[in-house]
């Protein structure tokens, strides 16, 4: 049997202390035969994924010997966006825990890592231009917050895995956590003609609120690399709106009959103060479904389910309006259902949409979404493994890889692939794996 | 493999890889050499992937070199 010293690699571009972007090339040419065990790629970027698949070929025979077959591939992602959501907000998760899932995310060919950072009822990222954010928010200020070098680790570590970082923080709802930081931030809520003492959304009435996210996002666009931020705006509750006398004065001044335009003024006032850092935003659909006008670049994420549309419906509509659209109403993995539901994920088809060739291109790709609210570092490991991979694999490969009895097969060794990389993938049947007998 | 790549043909036929002397190597011709972060340390991540970390007995080659 011949043997193999070395895997020669050869790659077009280096941009190799680039950033990578949605537009990166990650294809790459894999040749394992007599004469060569060559990896050809355009970018550093599928150099990596090339890197992955070969360490996937290699196999070790009983008596320990490793081998490699005689291969061909050539292998390119179907969409650009492939995203993992992790929620930072309802459950801290320790820097490790980001690191290590930063690390099971490249043996996916993942390659967007979308931190939901700031929601209710915490702020762990510590700004340096707001440090009452995070010192007053409801995480302990001195353990549970991500310091600017953690930020910084965690976009290095991604950079190096060609993982790009998305990084959201959601107003004007969601904003519990806001408030203790930035007093005068929040609509005070009335009961009469009283504050009632609780507070709602982002104030969107005064200038100091403009003043405030001006200077807030001026910090994170320079902190993160990426592009894109997520601004969320999705599941504003008008409640203390309405209540409020200063902000009736308000629409009666702008003359709005609907709390979904001064949702919409304030959404698209935030978009243009970002837009001004030549930066690009993803939000979730309640912009678009509530007709906020948005720059012909936005990124529309669809997350619900069934209302107010089915989510093909609405990914019809995101992109007859000409917009770009990600999907992940039908992949959010903090739903855990009887049986083995990562088949529904792998079903799915991000296309089956009545649209034009045209409105299918401007479908980017997906997320998996792993909300926080029951979820911590305790459990995140086996509930995102390997059941995620079911949405990257239909996030990378061709639309016609849809044959759920070789995915099972392959997932269920992928799944103990993981458990050798010490990764604690939960079984996706009943069954077991080698590796979980082998001394590690 | 996960995920399945767009296009793959291998065969029976195979090669054996001996852990002490296989590694990755740049190509004469890459835009990407030693000293590219991205590469240079994918190369060292993925040899402990595939091997571990821990040392391996030399290869014993009876005479002649396979």
């Amino acid at each position: 049997v011949l043997g193999k010293e070395m895997l020669v690699v050869s790659v077009a571009t280096a941009e190799c202390d680039e950033y990578p972007t949605l537009e990166s090339a990650e294809n790459y040419n894999l040749t394992i035969n007599d004469d060569k065990c060559l990896l050809l790629s355009d970018t550093v970027w599928g150099a990596l994924r090339g890197l992955e698949t070969f360490s996937q070929l290699v196999w070790k025979s009983a008596e320990g010997t490793f081998f490699v077959n005689k291969t061909r591939i050539r292998d390119f992602p179907r969409f650009p966006h492939r995203g993992l959501l992790l929620d930072t907000s309802r459950h801290y998760l320790p820097l490790s825990s980001i690191l290590d899932t930063l690390d099971v995310m490249a043996y996916n060919k993942f390659n967007v890592f979308h931190w939901h950072l700031v929601d209710d009822p915490s702020f762990p990222y510590e700004s340096f231009t707001y440090p009452q954010l995070s010192r007053k928010g409801s995480y302990n200020p001195a353990t549970h917050v991500y310091t600017a070098q953690d930020v910084k680790e965690i976009i290095e570590y991604a950079r190096l895995r060609g993982i790009r970082v998305l990084a959201e923080f959601d107003t004007p709802g969601h904003t519990l956590s806001w408030g203790p930081g930035v007093p005068g931030l929040l609509t005070p809520c009335y009961s009469g003609s009283q504050p009632s003492g609780t507070f709602g959304p982002v104030n969107p009435s005064l200038n100091s609120t403009y003043e405030f996210m001006s200077t807030f996002f001026l910090e994170i666009s320079a902190v993160f690399p990426d592009f894109y931020l997520h601004l969320g705006g999705d599941e504003v509750d008008f409640t203390c709106w309405r209540s409020n006398p200063g902000i009736q004065d308000f629409m009666k001044k702008k003359g709005f009959n609907d709390f979904k335009e001064l949702e919409s003024f304030y959404i698209h006032t935030l978009l243009d103060i970002v837009s001004a850092y030549d930066k690009g935003y993803v939000v979730w659909q309640e912009v678009f479904d509530n007709k906020v006008k948005v720059r012909p670049d936005t990124v529309i994420q669809v997350w619900r389910e069934t209302v107010p549309v089915d989510y093909m419906k609405e990914m019809e509509k995101i992109t007859q309006a000409g917009f770009r659209a990600l999907l992940s109403a039908p992949w959010y993995l903090n739903h855990i259902t009887y049986g083995p539901d990562w088949n529904d994920m792998y079903k799915v088809e991000p296309l089956a949409f009545d649209g034009t060739p045209e409105q299918e291109a401007l479908v980017i790709g997906g997320e998996a979404c792993m909300w926080g609210e029951y979820v911590d570092s305790t459990n995140l490991v086996p509930r995102l493994w390997p059941r995620a991979g079911a949405v990257a694999e239909r996030l990378w490969s061709s639309n016609l890889t849809n044959n759920l009895g070789f995915a099972y097969e392959r997932l269920s060794h992928f799944r103990c692939e993981l458990l050798r990389r010490g990764v604690q993938a939960q079984p996706i049947n009943v069954g077991y794996c080698e590796q979980e007998f082998e001394q590690t | 493999l996960w995920p399945w790549p767009q296009y793959i043909r291998t065969s029976h036929r195979r090669y054996t890889l001996y852990p002490n002397i296989f590694q990755f190597r740049y190509h004469a011709g890459s835009a990407a050499q030693a000293g590219c972060a991205v590469l240079d340390e994918a190369f060292q991540r993925y040899r402990k992937l595939l091997f571990g970390s821990g040392s391996w007995p030399r290869p014993s080659f009876p005479g002649k070199r396979f």
